[in-house]
């Protein structure tokens, strides 16, 4: 595992932890998108089909069962949780899901390296988590004051993306490799997502000011 | 079975 691989999975992690801080000791999900995270936990639930057939690392299982754990326990938060599904921005969070969703499972079926249903899935939850951070970015436009923390998860999700396009980088040139056009495209098209909101979250921590995305 | 490295990603 090289430094860059490393470094995007801790801030992976710290992503999760951010947003678990938010919603368990603050009680709230203000500004955070539950179709993002839906997302997500089908993401991690589809590509992680392998958990029980193959075995990598313990490393590699451990932090399977967390991105697992942690996302379906957010969604369960949102939408169960006494106080935290209050604060729930129900009528911003209005992206529709399976606009996302079909469109990336028909790639899938499409365009995928083998067509077995394990690798079918496996490409669905890179394509969808290509796409996944959409309904949070359209409702931290929609929502007037972003707060610190819902500002910090999106960054460190973005800083993990671009990370692990350094790690593909590295990997190209120091090991013997196969070419992996899907898991690059799709893991560029996803840090450029990020790139507007990168923009304005330097600007506002330049300047001192409180982040606010133009509607 | 051929080497698959990027599954070994997260």
């Amino acid at each position: 595992m090289n430094i860059f691989r490393l470094a995007g999975d801790m801030t992976h992690l710290a992503s999760v932890l951010v947003l678990l801080l938010k919603i368990h000791t603050i009680k709230s999900c203000a500004g955070v998108s539950l179709k993002t995270q839906e997302l997500y936990a089908l993401v991690f639930a589809t590509r992680y089909l392998d958990i029980v057939t193959d075995f990598i690392s313990v490393y590699n299982t451990v932090m399977k069962l967390i991105f697992l754990g942690s996302s379906f326990s957010i969604v369960w938060y949102i939408r169960h949780h006494r106080v935290v599904r209050r604060s729930y921005d129900k009528d911003q969070d209005t992206f529709r899901h399976y606009l996302l969703m079909i469109p990336c499972m028909l790639l899938a079926l499409f365009v995928h390296e083998k067509f077995t249903f394990k690798e079918v899935m496996w490409t669905f939850s890179l394509y969808l988590e290509a796409v996944a951070i959409l309904p949070q970015l359209v409702l931290l436009q929609r929502t007037r004051n972003i707060d610190n923390l819902t500002g910090q998860y999106v960054f460190l999700l973005g800083a993990y993306r671009g990370l692990y396009i350094f790690n593909w980088i590295y990997r190209y040139f120091t090991e013997p490799h196969f070419v992996h056009w899907i898991t690059w495209i799709a893991g560029v098209v996803q840090t450029l997502l990020y790139a507007d909101f990168f923009y304005y979250y330097f600007e506002s921590w330049k300047n001192n000011v409180r982040l606010q995305l133009p509607a | 079975e051929e080497e698959y490295d990027v599954k070994d990603e997260l």
